[in-house]
């Protein structure tokens, strides 16, 4: 697992 | 996008607009605690550090513009528009109580351990917790002006809304948020007691009113 981690939410 | 988080946002921005046109038509931010809107504007920066490297789509975006400017805004409006209505005696709770467990927590329980994704889990439980100076506040005073409580309700509702939004998200995408989804049942779990009132008396045309 690499990189950022996508929050799609607010 | 789906119902539920669709109109959990819209229940979030309601509530920033009740409470900005209370404001703006009492003149006054009585009843309304500086320090709960202050941890709102640290989670909202903390959370959407995002901005400068990630991009999600256009509601998204303007969605997290909307909640960062909107909450300094208020900021200014409870220090310095209507300063002389706000009784900082009665906003008492400590918020380091609050941002330090937090900060630790999210120290120790996140995806992964890095500036930005520490901050954004760190805003996700601050926010879990941001409205006890709020209720603690009311407790004090026992009592709460009915557009309060309706700008609390809608606040309230907004994150009660994303736990369907989760539940359809699992069965849907397959996917699932740990972090936000226990700190979301947290968040919604203190609103019970004051959802109790608001739905009993409140919508029932009588004052908020907490016994003594």
């Amino acid at each position: 697992e690499q990189g950022n981690v996508v929050h799609d939410e607010l | 996008m789906n119902i539920f988080r669709l109109l959990g946002d819209l229940a979030h921005l309601a509530s920033i607009f009740i409470l900005v046109h209370k404001m703006h038509t009492t003149r006054s931010c009585r009843g309304i605690s500086f320090k709960t809107q202050a941890l709102y504007v640290v989670v909202f920066v903390t959370r959407y550090i995002d901005l400068f490297y990630s991009w999600i789509s256009l509601y998204n975006f303007v969605m997290k513009i909307f909640f960062i400017s909107s909450s300094c805004y208020i900021l200014y409006l409870m220090k310095y528009r209507f300063r002389p209505t706000h009784d900082p005696t009665l906003d008492t709770f400590k918020v380091e109580y609050l941002a330090g467990p937090c900060f630790a927590l999210a120290l120790i329980f996140n995806y992964h351990f890095d500036f930005t994704e520490i901050m954004w889990t760190f805003s996700i439980y601050l926010e879990a917790v941001a409205i006890f100076p709020q209720l603690f506040m009311m407790q004090r005073t026992g009592e709460a002006e009915t557009i309060t409580t309706h700008y609390l309700a809608a606040l309230g509702i907004y994150r009660a809304l994303y736990i369907p939004n989760w539940i359809y998200r699992y069965y849907t995408e397959g996917t699932v948020d740990p972090i936000a989804i226990v700190a979301g049942i947290v968040q919604t779990g203190l609103y019970l007691d004051f959802f109790y009132v608001y739905f009993t008396k409140v919508l029932q045309g009588q004052k908020f009113e907490l016994p003594a």
